[in-house]
């Protein structure tokens, strides 16, 4: 009944196992070695990212794995969100541009 | 007005579609909006053309973003718009190439009108009428899986809204889809939870991403600025629509 004695089961994948299986699943490859480190670096910080939403939410949701977990925020922001549309609300850029003008 | 309603049950809302490199949600969420109403109200199924959208748009280069007016005021501008079939997505804008003469017209809109911001409204106006275009904060859907979001205004700031996409219903959760058990409420102090109120929202990624290329959105809180511009198309010129009804 040691614990010791007791079968510690399947290894957790390492990060770059995973790494490997979201290539796979979403067909990615990089041009270099380099690309390939930076890539993973990305996936490691989104992988915290999703764990740590995962943590607050008040929902059902799930989050994880997906097929932009090896791109930063910006990148995202950048190739999926609409930069015409996206701005903060105009009041703020109206105020934050009238305070600017009461300083000068 | 019901409990809960999922147009995708009547069978009038068109495959997902997957926009690529192309920044276009707002021509897709566009369409979308025209199929389905075209669907409810003249019951003939379309597919329609988003490259007309991007090509034909008073703004330069509809892959870099745009209006859901824009799409809009193009319909009207060309008298309708040509099928998926006639005029297919390319992935990219031909500027100043717009070949909308070229093609049949399969549906048009009369107006577009834009909903009142709250969220009771919304969903009987969807409920009666059909679905609408919203725009939202799309930054937590990039590690978005399954299930209901409901973030908090820091994790989701409902005031940066840069995705367009098709909300296709509502509901509540069932009890099976809460992730806490009676014993782990017991065992902490978080309050027990009831059913989660929901909005169902149609994509532009793919049918692999997230819920079948559709996730969902609490109801009720604003979640992401859901209620930031609720906009749609009329196919139907009577100044008094008829209410249809919406699967529960």
């Amino acid at each position: 009944d040691s614990l010791e004695a007791q079968d510690p089961g399947p290894r957790p994948l390492e990060l770059k196992e995973v790494f490997k299986l979201f290539q796979i699943q979403f067909n990615r490859s990089y041009s270099n070695q380099a690309e390939y480190a930076r890539r993973l670096d990305i996936f490691v910080h989104n992988l915290a990212t999703a764990q740590r939403l995962q943590e607050e939410e008040l929902g059902t949701a799930e989050f994880g794995v997906t097929p932009f977990s090896d791109l930063t925020e910006e990148e995202f922001g950048q190739l999926y969100g609409n930069r015409r549309v996206a701005r903060k609300d105009l009041r703020v850029a109206r105020k934050v541009s009238f305070d600017k003008q009461e300083e000068l | 007005m019901s409990q809960s309603c999922d147009w995708r049950k009547a069978h009038i809302i068109s495959p997902v579609k997957n926009q690529g490199n192309c920044r276009c949600c707002w021509a897709i969420a566009a369409a979308g909006n025209i199929e389905a109403m075209w669907n409810i109200r003249y019951k003939v199924s379309v597919t329609l053309s988003v490259q007309e959208l991007l090509d034909c748009a008073r703004c330069e280069d509809g892959c870099a973003g745009g209006y859901i007016w824009d799409a809009f005021i193009t319909v009207l501008n060309y008298s309708g718009l040509a099928s998926e079939k006639d005029y297919p997505f390319r992935g990219h804008a031909n500027i100043h190439k717009c070949l909308a003469s070229n093609y049949r017209k399969v549906a048009w809109i009369y107006d577009y009108i834009m909903l009142p911001r709250d969220e009771q409204g919304i969903a009987r106006y969807v409920a009666t009428q059909g679905p609408i275009t919203v725009i939202i904060n799309s930054k937590i859907l990039q590690h978005y899986k399954k299930g209901i979001i409901k973030g908090t205004s820091s994790k989701c700031d409902p005031w940066f809204v840069d995705h367009y996409v098709l909300l296709v219903g509502y509901g509540r959760s069932k009890a099976e889809e809460e992730k806490w058990t009676e014993t782990d409420l017991s065992h902490s102090n978080r309050p027990p939870r009831h059913s989660i109120p929901y909005w169902i929202l149609k994509n532009s990624w793919g049918a692999n991403w997230g819920e079948e290329g559709y996730f969902r959105l609490h109801r009720g809180s604003n979640t992401c600025g859901i209620t930031k511009y609720p906009i749609t198309a009329r196919v139907d010129n009577s100044a008094k629509q008829q209410p249809v009804s919406c699967p529960p």
